[in-house]
């Protein structure tokens, strides 16, 4: 959908393009807040296939779990760091509306290392890395 | 800034890229335009070109609109999400979700749709990826990830500059007049460390 000057067309003009931003793609990662290592929340697998997508977490043998491990809180930190963000390593409000905003479909974090935060690279310590075809 | 792993970049012989449009997307002639201004913001600063043909296929550079999974194992999902992704050099695929609510022109600021995304911001961004560039840490920099919606983001930063000239140089005629002043990493970390 294009709109070539999208400032003068009201929103009654326009049946199913007034899609409140709630509605993305990872809205539901909202309800996450306040979680915290240890705890086992329904849909955390779909926020760990998130972090595998943009290359934070490597790939696994088996499905995600809806479990916080060590895993998501590594992820998370990591995340943090790359957007400068506080690194809590926990799911607060700050990460969160970060987490949901559009992006690039590109990873951060190609072949476990990245570059992304002042150009110091990190590594994940996995033989199991996230690649991607780009 | 950072570049792919291996950094790949467009080989010396090929400093002249010509691109093209999925002919199946039918796109305006002020659509096709957004992205003619989205390359000049590159070409500006490195000595490349960038050159509409008309014959996808040989095309250097193909740019096309796709919903859903459309092949590349990267499946697009829909309004917001993930936007658009593109291929590290020399591939050349530039494919943008064509579930977006695309804004092409006006001041999308204003935009009453919650959803707009500004089209040119999100093609100066993936034509970096598509010169070589990876993700960014600096939030002003046109290869950070994010965008949020209703917002413009065109002008290249300090660090996409000093990212893009690193790997092919400066255009001669570039006076260093059409970026936006914020700092680069490097530039930030010299002067933390000053």
């Amino acid at each position: 959908r294009f709109f070539p000057n999208i400032t003068n067309i009201p929103p009654w003009l326009l049946p199913n393009v007034t899609v409140p931003a709630a509605s993305s793609a990872w809205d539901a990662f909202q309800k996450f807040g306040n979680c915290r290592p240890g705890e086992k929340v329904d849909g955390l697998a779909k926020l760990k296939k998130y972090f595998n997508y943009f290359g934070y977490i490597p790939n696994l043998p088996t499905n995600f779990t809806d479990d916080f491990d060590d895993e998501l809180e590594s992820a998370l930190k990591t995340y943090q760091k790359n957007f400068n963000l506080n690194v809590t390593g926990e799911l607060d409000e700050q990460t969160i509306n970060h987490l949901v905003r559009p992006r690039c479909g590109n990873p951060d974090i190609v072949n476990g290392t990245t570059t992304m935060n002042s150009g110091k690279p990190m590594s994940f310590n996995s033989s199991k890395l996230h690649t991607v075809g780009h | 800034y950072s570049f792919f792993p291996g950094t790949p970049v467009w080989p010396e012989g090929r400093r002249d890229l010509t691109f093209a449009f999925l002919p199946d997307n039918e796109l305006s002639d002020e659509a096709k335009a957004v992205f003619v201004s989205a390359f000049q913001k590159w070409s500006t600063v490195i000595p490349m070109t960038f050159t509409e043909t008309t014959s996808f296929y040989s095309a250097d550079i193909k740019i096309g609109f796709y919903v859903g999974d459309h092949g590349d194992g990267e499946a697009f999902d829909g309004v917001l999400g993930t936007l658009a992704h593109a291929f590290s050099p020399p591939s050349g695929m530039f494919h943008l979700d064509g579930d977006e609510n695309w804004v092409i022109g006006g001041d999308i600021t204003t935009s009453t749709v919650t959803s707009a995304i500004d089209l040119e911001s999100v093609a100066v961004h993936e034509i970096g990826h598509l010169l070589g560039l990876g993700h960014s840490s600096v939030e002003e920099s046109i290869m950070y990830p994010t965008i949020t919606s209703k917002t413009k983001k065109v002008d290249l930063a300090n660090d996409d500059v000093q990212g893009i000239q690193k790997l092919y140089g400066a255009n001669p005629s570039y006076d260093g007049s059409t970026t936006s002043s914020t700092p680069s990493t490097e530039a930030r970390e010299t002067s933390a460390a000053r």
